[in-house]
């Protein structure tokens, strides 16, 4: 028996919100500890990882492992009918064939109930190895969105440079090129709004634009927005829940 | 021109 109550529906609302735009079906591994869910998107570049802990509900109880396959089309119409200053719980037996969301307006005594139709969805859970990345920046999501959202009218792909004490972006296409260079410093009296940065080597990559603006569609689950780059690996983009995470993993364009 | 890799040119089956 799975019963999640979240004390807002917004939360998850802006949650799936964070990731219906680039992939679709998706696998929910409900478990006694919280809520997992992986995906990788049709072109097979950009993975998405979501990890939603027991403190981000206001109660949670799932006696036995349960896998929701849900279209997250499908699930954002539902989340729609409800108010996000709702209560939203999600309800599933033990092998279900259909996910219950229940939004309660404690106000006005007003309940709405929906059933979602499961799907089998056979997709395969990649292991994601603990990677030793080059450089690690956290910034202001609403900062990097900007960047992403400016640079990508300019070209398909963005190029990211990390230096010492430099991070560059940089796009150049058919009609201009365009960059912006960001220095690390520390606010004190709005932490949020400081840019950290930790550089081991140097990097010089280059990703998709149009996968990037996927990506900061999760801004807004978190003030700011983790980056870890790899010159080995796909890069990491996150952004912290109060308790858990929305992840992806940007797979890297090469010089061929 | 640049080629774009994919995540499970890094990532394994689980």
């Amino acid at each position: 028996m799975l019963e999640a109550k979240f004390e807002e529906a917004s939360l998850f609302k802006r949650i799936i919100d964070g990731f219906k735009d680039c992939v679709q079906l998706v696998n929910f591994q409900c478990k006694e500890d919280g809520i997992i869910a992986q995906a990788v998107d049709d072109s097979r570049v950009l993975l998405v990882s979501l990890e939603i802990g027991i403190e981000a509900f206001q109660n949670y109880r799932c006696d036995h492992p349960v896998t929701l396959g849900i279209d997250l089309t499908s699930l954002s119409k539902i989340l729609r009918c409800g108010n996000n200053t709702d209560n939203l719980t999600l309800i599933a037996d033990d092998t279900p064939d259909s996910v219950l969301l229940l939004f309660e307006d404690t106000k006005k005594d007003r309940i709405a109930e929906y059933s979602l139709k499961l799907m089998d969805i056979d997709a395969e859970f990649l292991k994601i190895e603990d990677l030793a990345y080059d450089c690690t920046l956290k910034m202001p999501s609403p900062e990097f969105s900007k960047i992403v959202r400016d640079l990508s009218q300019l070209s398909d792909s963005i190029n990211i440079m990390i230096t010492k004490e430099t991070i560059k972006f940089v796009a150049d296409g058919d009609i201009g090129s365009g960059s912006v260079i960001l220095k690390p410093f520390v606010n004190m009296d709005k932490p949020q709004e400081s840019i950290n940065l930790n550089m081991d080597q140097p990097v010089d990559l280059t990703f998709g634009s149009k996968y990037l603006l996927d990506i900061v569609k999760g801004s807004a689950l978190s003030d700011n927005v983790g980056v870890r780059l790899s010159s080995e690996a796909p890069a990491l983009f996150q952004f912290d829940l109060k308790s858990g995470y929305l992840q992806f993993f940007l797979a890297p364009k090469f010089n061929d | 021109k640049r080629k774009q890799s994919t995540i499970e040119q890094f990532f394994g089956k689980s």
